[in-house]
């Protein structure tokens, strides 16, 4: 039970210390037992510090800053025990270029680590240009949707539609 | 266990027999608002179990099957379909003769959910065991939803645990 | 107390109403008081239909139509009462391009109807595009934040830093 | 009454005096994420008497006071000044005298804040009232927070009123 829940919390806090320096290329963040001594009862709080600045609890950094160290959060539980399948339904959304381009290297990375396959669904054309392939949907007729197999240039044309 | 294929029959806004392919390494899935992506990976989530008809923006359960657009009425009945390649034999024992297995939901309206594994029927219970036992399934933290990233930042750290209990 | 409320209630559906439909080039949507028949302890749920698409709950909408059904709501009030100043902070971020384009035509509509002077903090280079002025946010010196007047070409580059 | 300037000083990441100028038509704020876009948002509603830590993303009012970066210490006060048009005359009474009105508000490490119009101390109340009347404020409708309209769409019925309650 107790000791269960603490190898797990160690395990996925070590992997996310490593991802959120990936993602962020340097700083340093860590999860944290709160409001109580008991694991079994404790909430998980999430402090980071970004280069540069300084460490304070996830609620207090921007709003890019929040989600990329969500993510990070995501995959260290991924990785602890990779599913055969991963769909990322617009995580990208509020990234900046700088940062969609380390997810999409982040992304690489565990594709190239896991036999895993990844959806991503993504209005970003820089997670585009970075997959392995891409499928639309398109709603030709009103409110019944298709999906088509396509390439990056046909993929811009109907995310723009 | 791979995953090779999803299609979707009357699921949501798929009301034509639909097929995802479901191929090695990283896809991604494009298209304006509102077209109806979000609704493969619910379709995804349905097939796996998925037993809470809000986590599926629905009221019901019913409202997954395709309700009708201009010009065409709606639908009585869904069907998602999932084709799982085991040749690694890592099946349950009961299912794992089989070098793919077909995991199919149905629902017909007021009636319910039935499910079959290779045409067997079995209970919604059996295919969320099959499912985590793969590491995977309808809440498996892998299938980040659209917003679930938002909640989870905005999340007390007693809700946020949960994510812990998940991987333990 | 209730006529007063009810009276605004029916000044910002008229206008949410209009407003969805220069949103979405047509459909129909409606605010409805819910959960009580006293307005004073009424809920305020909405209700919308895309073009060729079927009137539901806002809940059963997509992401970006839910984003856009809110934005029509958000304006409709502030059109009730025209503020000197309107900031929106990344509201175009789960927008796909048509529907950006759309947004920032409502703004052109709203700059040309009243004496607001609007902010739109964003990461979207439609957006970008569409505006009077630029102001880059940058952060050369790491933790400490710097205000520089730019032109477009430039915000592509900041976005992108 | 016009907007036509904020003035950050140790305001969050903004520790060096910093301008932004607000024209008349639309302005976009730009810039990678965590560069301080949100952070200029955030010292409008709070010189316009916000009193709501939790919503400026603070633990308690002293953490909008710039904390340090590499190589910089920390400030002990942090200071916001809004310059308003008042050619038209449209100010309370009390303050209608000058063309022009600059309200500040300062924080002083463990001493609270401190608001002035024109160099005259007034309390919060008098600033909130002052917005109030032109048709703004810290809470007004018009000034939508990063994350704001995911709160609206996900909010209960009884919540989403609230919007309706400030306009009447
Ligand atoms: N039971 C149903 N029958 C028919 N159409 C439905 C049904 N349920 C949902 N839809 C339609 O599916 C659409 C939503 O699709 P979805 O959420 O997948 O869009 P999306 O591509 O993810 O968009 P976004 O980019 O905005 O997130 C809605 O327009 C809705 O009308
Ligand atoms: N008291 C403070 N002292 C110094 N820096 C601070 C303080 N409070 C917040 N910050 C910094 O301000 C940054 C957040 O800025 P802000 O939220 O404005 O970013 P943003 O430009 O809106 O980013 P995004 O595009 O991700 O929303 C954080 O990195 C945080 O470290
Ligand atoms: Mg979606
Ligand atoms: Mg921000």
């Amino acid at each position: 039970g107790r000791e269960r829940l603490m190898a797990a919390f160690d395990k996925i806090n070590a992997s996310f210390k490593t991802l959120f320096q990936t993602l962020f290329e340097g700083g340093e963040a860590e999860l944290r037992l709160v409001e109580s001594d008991d694991p079994l009862e404790a909430g998980l709080e999430i402090f980071a510090c970004p280069p540069g600045k300084r460490m304070a609890v996830m609620s207090l950094m921007s709003g890019g800053e929040q989600a990329l160290t969500a993510t990070a959060l995501i995959f260290a539980v991924f990785l602890a025990n990779p599913a055969p399948i991963c769909v990322l339904d617009e995580v990208d959304a509020p990234l900046d270029d700088a940062n969609v381009d380390r997810f999409c290297k982040m992304l690489h990375q565990m594709r190239d680590l896991t036999a895993t396959r990844f959806i991503a669904i993504t209005h970003n054309p820089v997670t585009m240009s970075r997959m392995d392939r891409l499928y639309g949907v398109t709603m030709a007729e009103r409110g019944v949707s298709q999906l088509v197999s396509v390439d990056l240039k046909q993929a811009e044309a109907l995310a723009a539609e | 266990m791979q995953f090779q294929r999803l299609r979707l029959t009357g699921f949501k806004s798929f009301v034509e027999p639909t097929e995802l392919r479901i191929e090695p390494g990283l896809t991604a899935v494009v298209g304006p608002n509102g077209c109806g992506k979000s609704n493969l990976l619910e379709a995804l989530r349905w097939v796996m179990g998925a037993n809470s008809a809000k986590a599926m923006r629905a009221e019901g359960m019913d409202d997954v099957i395709f309700a009708g657009a201009d010009g065409r009425p709606g639908r009585s009945r869904a069907e998602v379909l999932l084709q799982i390649d085991n040749s690694d034999r890592t099946a349950p024992a009961r299912f794992n003769e089989h070098a793919t297995l077909e995991v199919v939901r149905r629902i017909d309206r007021g009636a319910g959910s039935t499910y079959r594994i290779n045409g067997q029927e079995v209970r919604a219970r059996d295919v969320q065991l099959l499912f985590a036992d793969a590491s995977t399934g309808a809440n498996s933290p892998a299938l980040v939803r659209q917003g679930q990233i938002s909640e989870l930042i905005g999340a007390k750290p007693s809700n946020r645990r949960r994510i812990l209990e998940e991987a333990a």
